[in-house]
């Protein structure tokens, strides 16, 4: 019992020394309230984080994916460095072709930044093997990749988590902050809020999720 | 790198959502500032999925436009702040609130190069209530004022006004930067430029010696 409480313990401390804790959100007052689940507590939206093999070390998790059951408006706002990641192409195009999408698919590790015409290739096979798995068009799907410039993602790696990525897509609380911590690099916390409020006379619901922690001056637009 | 995904259930027509979440980010992620090095791969994704049954919002002078509009303010600014609470090496978070601009993107502009000031973030990992690199940093912004009319103040303590440096307890100044630091506060400066009616913030944090360490190992 000793050995298998020790091997259990052994997986919870692994487990627990896979995640970060979550930052402090200093939110402005307003006629809000928090709630929690950040981008799973808006009606609608499924999140999953997991260790797909991508960083170059640790076993942190490192592939999130965010969905939506319905089209959603989409909106996307990106780095106007000039040296733009294959990601970031991509987005744009797809997101000036189409007002909608289902689904977010975002690495930590490699940025597949400054990687050419390789990288670009890259994130289209990506967006066509989630699409395939989520029964979707690949222009439903968008990519967001971080860590380091100049590698391609680890996309062997990747492309074989995506089935147990998408098994473990879910509405809870559990699925955001699982994406949250999957999606950082050199954080030391994950970031994930949402709230709620009255509009219309109807309760919506506002989350989100986000990392940064180094090479932060955004100028976006 | 800056990442983010928003969601939200409010129904919401595509323009409207995208000149809203254009606004939320200019008063959030292009305010928040670390080491002055913009990415690659700074990203913000938005959708929304219209499932929460609310009334379609379709007009930006709506009071259901607005009301949605403060709410992808708050939740960006939150998670802005929160990365620049997170800066690599950062031991402080710093707040930089500027008002009497002509309008808030010049408010914004002061802000945004004061939290950027290396010689600032330095000053304030030195626990140095620096009022002169802060004062600096306002200046070559590039947006004018009158120098007479620069007041800066760190939290509670103000160290010039009209223009005239102050006489004020550094040891109760350089104290608040250290409590800050040592519990990974919040460090506040404000700084008034005029009497215009634009205010904007920015957030940044402190520079550290772990800035330097973190990113000379972090190699491409």
């Amino acid at each position: 019992s000793s050995s298998s409480s020790s091997s259990s313990t052994i997986s919870i401390e692994d487990q627990s020394s896979n995640y970060i804790p979550a930052a402090p959100i200093l939110l402005p007052e307003g006629p809000w309230k928090q709630v929690p689940g950040g981008v799973t507590a808006a009606k609608g939206f499924n999140a999953a984080g997991m260790y797909g093999g991508l960083r170059a070390k640790g076993e942190k998790p490192d592939l999130a994916l965010v969905t939506c059951d319905v089209d959603a408006i989409s909106a996307g706002v990106f780095t106007t460095n000039v040296v733009a990641a294959a990601p970031v192409i991509y987005c744009r195009h797809t997101i000036d072709n189409s007002d909608t999408a289902r689904a977010v698919l975002i690495n930590a590790g490699q940025a597949n930044a400054a990687t050419g015409d390789a990288g670009y290739q890259d994130v289209i096979e990506c967006a066509t093997a989630v699409a395939k798995l989520l029964q979707l068009r690949p222009e439903d799907i968008l990519i967001e990749s971080t860590g380091v410039i100049g590698q391609r993602i680890k996309k062997e790696a990747l492309l074989n988590s995506l089935p147990e990525l998408v098994d473990s897509l879910s509405s809870t609380i559990k699925g955001a902050d699982n994406a949250a911590v999957a999606i950082t690099t050199t954080d030391i916390v994950s970031k994930s809020v949402a709230i709620e409020t009255e509009v219309g006379g109807s309760l919506i619901r506002v989350g989100g999720m986000a990392k940064g922690s180094g090479m932060i001056h955004p100028n976006m637009a | 790198t800056l990442l983010g995904v928003i969601t939200t259930d409010a129904l919401v027509t595509s323009d409207l959502w995208r000149s809203m979440v254009l606004t939320a980010v200019n008063r959030s992620f292009n305010q928040i500032t670390v080491d002055g090095d913009t990415s690659t791969n700074d990203t913000v994704i938005a959708l929304a999925s219209g499932t929460s049954g609310s009334t379609r919002i379709s007009s930006l002078s709506s009071y259901e436009a607005r009301q949605l509009q403060a709410c992808l303010d708050a939740v960006m600014q939150g998670l802005a702040k929160s990365i620049a609470w997170d800066g690599e090496g950062a031991t402080c978070l710093i707040e930089v609130t500027v008002t009497g601009a002509n309008n808030e993107a010049e408010a914004a502009k002061i802000a945004r190069s004061v939290a950027s000031s290396s010689l600032t973030k330095a000053a304030i990992y030195g626990r140095d209530p620096n009022w002169g690199r802060i004062a600096c940093a306002a200046g070559y912004a590039g947006i004018p004022f009158h120098p007479n009319d620069l007041r800066i103040s760190l939290g509670d303590i103000i160290l010039m006004d009209k223009g005239q440096p102050l006489p004020f307890d550094r040891d109760a100044a350089s104290a608040y930067l250290r409590r800050a630091g040592e519990t990974h506060d919040t460090v506040k400066i404000c700084i008034g430029v005029g009497n215009g009616q634009g205010q904007g913030q920015a957030w940044g944090c402190d520079l550290s010696y772990d800035y330097v360490k973190i990113n000379a190992e972090y190699t491409t």
